[in-house]
């Protein structure tokens, strides 16, 4: 079974500090395991 | 080496012991000779499969590294298609209800722990209060097992899993990668009637200045106009998503935990039902089975959050058949076919007050994929 997320999340101009950018940005790679409620995805706010 | 050096002590021992007749030594010789011949037959027989097997692996690795292999014809995923999956996903529903007897239970499901690699230390419940595989394979978790992660600024995983794709959906007709070298667009996932934020793009203007406007009277297209104009891998085109639209697919082993949770605050607006077919969700079958994704029988939840459209689907397999919506209890899947035409339109619901739907926190459990 499977899972397919679709959404809308944030994106920004491009900025010097990409750390801190309020653009939508994944944290996981392919292949990684992830468990229920860890982030898939962060911004800033 | 071995068998020659038995062949000659055996050729020895027969000069030796020269009293006995010519026949006799013959035929024995004969007999000795059968056994380590088969052998040899055998270990030659497995180190050509064994080479073979190399020499295609690495074919396919080389192919995957260019891009080209995914979805050649497979005779495999054309003998698939000839199964009668959905009766065998119903049997094996109905087999795996079974009722076991107490004393079976940790065992059977130790068994099954041991061979999917599931947590049992996680188990809500004793197993022996878990009365068939079924009821086990949808256990809930101990309390704080899995903690939700608070920061309002993420998204959570629905569920536990593998993750096979993510990104952005940039290009016309929002293609979502189920491997490389072959897309699906998302209006095929989530129906044509979806939200999804998609921008007409005018071809007498650049994309930079093109003119955007809203994609609602493509959405009026009755279902059989579009299925029946390119069934399943139709092009939604000239449509383009909006910025800002992202995707991940999350595949979930036999062992994993089999519910699922809110990503992230939302309403769901709707949800829409396709009952396809139910091919397996394996790995090599994501591979070989075109449009897998959206040829599978499916659910999508479709709603709002604070940063604009979301959707979910949950998409079924073979063992996994059927999905339990818990906000929608009545909701059946797998369900024998009434109608032999294919593609069915997808069943729809809106859910009420219009507009609002269900309203649900990041971490609520909303579904469950069921055995069978």
């Amino acid at each position: 079974s499977t899972v397919v997320l679709v959404f809308q999340a944030p994106i920004s101009e491009p900025s010097a500090d990409k750390s801190m950018s309020a653009e939508f940005r994944f944290c996981i790679k392919k292949g990684d395991r992830v468990r229920m409620g860890e982030a898939l995805g962060r911004w800033h706010d | 080496t071995t068998f020659f050096r038995k062949v000659q002590a055996t050729e020895a021992r027969a000069s030796l012991n020269s009293g006995g007749s010519s026949s006799s030594n013959s035929s024995s010789q004969g007999s000795n000779l059968l056994l380590p011949g088969a052998t040899v037959a055998t270990i030659v027989m497995l180190g050509l499969l064994h080479a073979r097997r190399l020499y295609d692996d690495q074919k396919v690795e080389e192919a995957r590294e260019k891009g080209t292999l995914e979805f050649r014809p497979d005779a495999k995923a054309t003998f698939m298609r000839l199964l009668p999956l959905r009766s065998i996903s119903r049997f094996w529903g109905t087999l795996t209800s079974v009722e076991l007897p107490m004393w079976l239970r940790p065992y059977a499901y130790k068994g099954w722990a041991r061979a999917f690699h599931s947590n049992l230390e996680e188990v809500a419940l004793p197993l022996e209060e878990y009365a068939s595989l079924r009821e086990f394979f949808v256990r809930r978790l101990k309390e704080g097992t899995r903690p939700i992660d608070c920061n309002p600024c993420c998204l959570v995983s629905p569920v536990d899993g593998t993750v096979l794709q993510f990104g952005e959906l940039k290009k016309a007709g929002a293609m979502i990668e189920q491997v490389k070298g072959f897309s699906y667009s998302a209006s095929s996932l989530l129906g044509a009637s979806s939200l999804l934020p998609m921008a007409v793009v005018d071809d007498n203007k650049n994309e930079d200045g093109g003119q955007e406007g809203s994609t609602d009277d493509a959405n009026q297209k009755s279902w059989w106009r579009v299925s029946l104009a390119s069934p399943k891998v139709r092009d939604p085109a000239p449509a383009c998503p909006l910025k800002g639209l992202f995707y991940c697919v999350i595949y979930l082993r036999p062992g994993d935990y089999h519910r699922i949770h809110s990503p992230v605050d939302w309403n769901v607006l709707g949800r829409r039902h396709f009952s396809g077919c139910l091919f397996p969700m394996n790995e090599r079958a994501t591979r070989t089975i075109r449009n897998l994704h959206v040829e599978n029988e499916r659910i999508v939840l479709e709603g709002k959050w604070q940063e604009g459209f979301m959707a979910m689907a949950a998409i079924g397999a073979t063992n996994i058949g059927s999905i339990e919506l818990f906000i929608e209890p009545t909701l059946r899947t797998n369900r024998p076919w009434k109608k032999m035409l294919h593609p069915e339109p997808p069943e729809e619901q809106v859910y009420e007050p219009k507009g609002t739907g269900v309203f649900l926190k990041k971490g609520d459990e909303l579904a469950a994929f069921n055995m069978g």
